[in-house]
């Protein structure tokens, strides 16, 4: 099936996101 | 029923735990000690809650002591005796004091982001802090799958960007049952 893959770049741009508190 | 991805978060292939465990001075390094002392910090099913997690806990070079994070796949306990692990091994790398955090961030954002792409071989992470070095293994399901192993190794060697004289040892859990080392 299809992976959810992720760059390390990605994973670090998530960690500024609104979301991630 | 196992953690979902908020609404507009990044979900994960897979479901992580995040560990912790502190080995009190003067006690045994019995088995059932071990599995006393993992604390669960928590579970992730997002990027998003990953890094929430991740946020608000030490790095591993700021633990004193006798001290590991496990990060293993939800429903895999990190013990050799899990039914995952049990026919598995793992890739050591000692590191030089100074270098756990970024190669412990650098180790689980690879497994967060699946890029080992050996299926479903991946089990989890530890960093164990200790005295003189630290130690950073990544356990697999597969102890006797070379092809796996390998390509696990060549994924590390990119992933941590380590110097290139870095040893690296595969060890089998079997092994490490049988001469009590770990």
């Amino acid at each position: 099936g299809t992976r959810i893959i992720y760059d390390r770049a990605f994973l670090m741009q998530c960690r500024n996101s609104p979301l991630t508190k | 029923p196992p953690k979902q991805p908020g609404v507009g978060e990044h979900p994960l292939q897979f479901n992580y735990t995040l560990w912790y465990s502190r080995r009190s001075p003067g006690k045994q390094n019995m088995s059932q000690s071990y599995d006393q002392n993992l604390k669960k910090v928590g579970t992730f099913a997002s990027v998003e809650q990953f890094w929430n997690h991740y946020c608000h806990i030490a790095r591993p070079c700021e633990l004193s002591g006798h001290s590991d994070f496990h990060m293993f796949k939800d429903g895999i306990r990190p013990m050799w005796e899990d039914d995952a692990n049990k026919l598995g091994g793992k890739w050591i790398i000692r590191l030089k004091k100074g270098l756990a955090s970024r190669c412990w961030e650098n180790i689980i954002l690879a497994m967060l982001g699946e890029q080992f792409m050996v299926g479903e071989e991946i089990c989890g992470a530890v960093i164990s802090i200790r005295y003189q070095e630290d130690i950073l293994s990544l356990w697999n399901r597969t102890s006797n799958d070379q092809q796996t192993t390998s390509r696990i190794r060549d994924t590390l060697r990119r992933v941590l960007n380590l110097p290139p004289n870095t040893i690296m040892e595969y060890k089998t859990h079997n092994d490490s049952l049988k001469d009590n080392s770990s």
